[in-house]
């Protein structure tokens, strides 16, 4: 549509970003 | 930040291949607009028949797209891959671009999530569609491998039921009721998500929204994919993901602003679910055959399978003896035949029995590897030469087992000679073999004595006539002196002279001796 990139502005993420714990 | 599980059987299911249907026609697409407590929400339904021929997880962009960490529009990946429908697929770094999860496409093992317990959904080569949580083991079987696997969070439906709850806790839910997983089951926004029916048919599913405005939380999307009949289901990416595009034109009304932010834009994601024309898995039949409406037409007499994959030489399966190629079967040595059932006759060897033997002279030829016995009793290149002593059979390869190392047949291996001691070697400690006496003379032998024997005859006989000529000698000597004393037929007159009774002078003196050499 020619439209260009999105904004990515609705995000919707299953785990926080601040989760900082290693993979066990 | 789950735990990985490497190895073992995890919780999933398997759903088997539906009987193909060569009359199916092309995806099933419904428009719906329905409310979610009292909200009015706008979808698709899409339903498509055979997806193992049908249904395709796309690396963004096309093949090597995670690699590269692309990212791309879903008109871009669907329209170069010739989708009739397409969606949003698996989650991905916003930042890098890293797909992320389990990614399998068209048969390519493109990424593996080291066992990370999240919500799959895949079809096996043989059909099988898999829902559920997966080790890395069971992600990475060769046996019946992956050709289509891509990870999603949520099991939605398991077996007809909601699994929402169950799944919150396998998936790494922090336990905390206003956390971000729980935010994420429980938001509103818009949403996709795939599955399957009990029909096997594949089923994909997207609704429109904004998180937190419009759209459906995950509960009510499992409750409206309960209702269509759908048997299990994961949720895949949503929010400003969330993308439906038809026949390589965007459908949906994506959430994302653009840099605009009068109007909305599709987002640049990783993976898309794709459903096309039936298709070959491989494409090109493993180069076996060529596809013809999404079913492989094998190429030769031997070659079988959906994919070509797989040779077949007939029930007989080659006899044991042999190997089945594209050609047919390809004999091991010493057999030969189409279903190698037939043993190479006399004079060829090797495989197929192909090669011609070279032994001579009644040697008899290996029909696996060509080499030459000799008959029993012979050995050498050519067999010409006899067995030596000791040794007996074909090739003289047995050693003849014989009392004292005495020889044996050199063809039968028969001891036909034994030990013995002749009168000598009681002294002498001399020892020979002898023929035994029961033993049956071989052909051409006349004689009925050893040469001992005939000597000892010879000499005796010797003996006997020098003893003969002795006594004959004596005889004439004796005879002779005989003749002599008898005078036989010769006499000699000795005229008779007057002596008037008186002896000559010489005679007077002669005592003793009487005889008158004129008496006789």
């Amino acid at each position: 549509l020619g439209s260009g990139a999105s904004r990515d502005d609705d995000l919707l993420l299953p785990y926080s970003r601040t989760r900082a714990r290693s993979a066990r | 930040d789950c735990t990985r599980v490497r190895a073992g059987s995890r919780e999933h299911e398997r759903w088997p291949p539906s009987p193909s249907n060569p009359g199916a026609r092309g995806p099933n697409v419904r428009i719906f607009v329905s409310h979610f407590a009292d909200r009015a929400v706008a979808g698709h339904l899409t339903r498509a028949a055979e997806p193992l021929r049908t249904f395709s997880v796309l690396e963004p962009g096309g093949p090597g797209g995670c690699a590269s960490r692309r990212r791309a529009t879903v008109e871009e990946t669907a329209r170069a891959a010739g989708c009739s429908v397409a969606q949003n697929g698996g989650f991905f770094r916003m930042d890098t671009g890293e797909c992320l999860g389990n990614v399998v496409s068209d048969g390519r093992r493109v990424s593996s999530a080291g066992g990370l317990q999240n919500a799959q959904f895949g079809i096996r080569r043989d059909g099988t569609l898999v829902t559920g949580y997966l080790s890395e083991e069971e992600v990475l079987d060769t046996e019946n491998p992956f050709v289509q696997l891509l990870s999603g969070v949520v099991w939605l439906i398991r077996n007809g039921s909601i699994y929402i709850n169950e799944s919150q806790a396998a998936e790494c839910d922090e336990t905390q009721e206003t956390g971000s997983f729980s935010k994420f089951v429980n938001v509103m926004s818009a949403r996709t998500a795939v599955g399957h029916d009990r029909e096997g048919q594949l089923v994909l599913f997207h609704v429109d929204g904004q998180t937190e405005q419009r759209g459906i939380n995950l509960w009510e999307m499992a409750e409206f994919l309960l209702k269509q009949n759908v048997v299990n289901a994961i949720n895949l990416d949503g929010g400003g993901s969330a993308t439906f595009v038809l026949n390589g034109t965007l459908a949906s009304y994506p959430s994302d602003h653009c840099q605009d932010n009068m109007w909305r834009c599709p987002r640049h994601v990783s993976t898309v679910v794709c459903v096309h024309e039936p298709r070959c898995q491989p494409s090109d039949c493993n180069g076996h055959g060529t596809c013809v409406e999404g079913r492989c037409q094998c190429t030769g007499r031997f070659w079988r399978g959906a994919a070509c994959s797989e040779l077949d030489c007939g029930p007989a399966n080659c006899s044991q003896h042999g190997l089945c190629t594209e050609t047919g079967c390809r004999c091991e040595a010493g057999w030969t035949g189409s279903n190698c059932s037939e043993a190479c006759t006399s004079g060829f060897f090797g495989e197929d029995c192909a090669k011609k033997c070279q032994c001579h002279n009644g040697a008899t030829c290996d029909p696996v590897r060509g080499t030459c016995a000799c008959p029993p009793g012979f050995t050498g290149d050519i067999c010409m030469q006899e067995c030596p002593l000791g040794w007996y059979g074909p090739d003289c390869q047995s050693p003849c087992k014989c009392e004292h190392q005495c020889p044996c047949d050199p063809q039968t291996g028969n001891c036909s000679l034994a030990w013995s001691r002749t009168l000598n070697s009681i002294l002498s400690r001399v020892k020979q073999c002898l023929p035994l006496p029961e033993d049956t003379l071989r052909a051409g032998e006349l004689s009925l004595f050893t040469r001992t024997t005939w000597l000892a005859i010879t000499l005796a006989l010797v003996f006997l006539l020098v003893i003969s000529m002795v006594a004959n000698v004596s005889l004439f000597l004796g005879s002779r002196a005989a003749r002599s004393r008898h005078l036989d037929g010769a006499y000699v007159y000795h005229p008779l002279q007057e002596m008037n009774g008186e002896l000559l002078a010489a005679e007077k003196e002669q005592p003793g001796d009487t005889c008158n050499p004129f008496k006789d």
